[in-house]
């Protein structure tokens, strides 16, 4: 479902170039369970804003579900990103105004599904914040904020799932909570590509990507416990 | 140095009273170096900012080197919280417009110091961020922001260092390099408390409190390894 060839991404600082990605290959399949590590700084967000379609690549190529994404326009790249990518940013990326519960419906409302109350209550039930459905971002905690966050990815139930350090501010039982409804979308075919730092997260999934310098160190599957 | 009695916080929501912290009650000695673990919502930002003196309690009482901080006013708590503590935000809370050079010379510019070019040097190479000195927050990595927060904190060279999850977005190697910092600066006498999820980090510390719902659930001493 998702074909990388040589992608690379430099950003431009004024006169100075910063290259994030120098040339990184590697294809997923549908229903995979991937994590992505590496060192900071090492071009792990970078890549995946590329793949999940929120930025573009300064050289290479990036074929999704059979379309070259790399070389569409703003607007039909995110069209393809409401359709099938549920994003969880490392930043968590809420609306300071809204309350939880609209954050989390906010995707359906990009999308113009029809706003289904039920499924954003699901979703909020899944992550465990049903209490704080009325708090805005300010009002919450910084693991109860990803988590608005994962459930936000989660109510559209998009066919590929990303996650940038979805379990970073939460504790090992949380943490445990999120990789546990990760696992459950894998299992029912989703795919899920998380970036992680901790290899206890990494070893929910079934395959790391290590990542140093902006490009590919190892590419290899986890050993069944 | 620090004195917590019986302290409490309960956030106001609209009619709807949010109890954060429901009676927490502990000491703190000069050159400490203290780790405050706890599920994702049970309050341990909430105390941070309360003993970091950016927040009042609602009940109880909190005495930091003799001062009764509670009940002093907004300006001369914060005259006391820019001359004694550095304070690591678990949301970085850099300013977005200025480079990492000038987020980690402001509060020099804040306690009327004068500006020691050669201190931001330092705590940037400390940190390990010599080449992204221009960057502003979003030309950083996630990491990249919480290592430009660290070095804010410590440039000043407070007495008493906070961190809240100041390794949550490092991947193992650099947050073993900044539990090094935090290590050696409380070998020198300098009192350190951070908020962590990861055990692995925890285990740095000398001593660990544990929260639970607005509690201290536990108070013990990290075993020599
Ligand atoms: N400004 C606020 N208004 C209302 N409720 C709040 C506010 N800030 C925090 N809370 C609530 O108080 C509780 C404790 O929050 P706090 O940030 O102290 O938790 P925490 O232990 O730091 O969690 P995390 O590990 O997720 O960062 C949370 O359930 C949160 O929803
Ligand atoms: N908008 C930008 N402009 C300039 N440089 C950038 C920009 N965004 C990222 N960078 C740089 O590109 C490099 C890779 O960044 P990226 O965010 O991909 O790293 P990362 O692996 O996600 O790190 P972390 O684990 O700290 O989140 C970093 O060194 C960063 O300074
Ligand atoms: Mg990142
Ligand atoms: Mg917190």
């Amino acid at each position: 479902v998702i074909e990388v060839k040589d992608l690379k991404k430099t950003y431009r600082l004024g006169s100075v170039d910063v290259p994030a990605l120098n040339g990184v290959s590697f294809s997923v399949e549908e229903g995979e369970f991937v994590a992505i590590m590496g060192p900071s700084g090492s071009g792990k967000s970078t890549l995946m804003n590329l793949i999940g379609c929120l930025d573009r690549p300064t050289g290479g190529s990036y074929i999704l579900d059979g379309t070259d994404a790399s070389r569409l326009s703003d607007a039909a790249r995110a069209g393809i990103r409401n359709r099938k990518i549920g994003f969880v940013f490392q930043s968590f990326n809420l609306l300071p105004k809204l309350s939880a519960f609209k954050n989390i419906m906010l995707p359906m409302m990009y999308s113009g599904e029809r706003k289904d109350v039920n499924a954003v209550k699901h979703a909020l039930e899944a992550v465990g914040l049903t209490k704080r459905s009325h708090h805005t971002p300010m009002q919450l905690s910084g693991g109860e904020q990803q988590r608005v966050a994962i459930a936000r990815a989660l109510v559209n139930d998009p066919p590929i799932l990303f996650g940038d350090e979805p379990t970073g501010n939460l504790d090992t039982a949380t943490g445990a909570e999120i990789m546990a409804i990760f696992q459950k979308l894998n299992s029912e075919g989703k795919t899920v590509i998380i970036i992680t730092h901790e290899p206890e997260i990494a070893q929910h999934c079934k395959r790391i990507l290590r990542f140093r310098d902006g490009l590919l160190e190892s590419d290899e599957l986890v050993e069944e416990q």
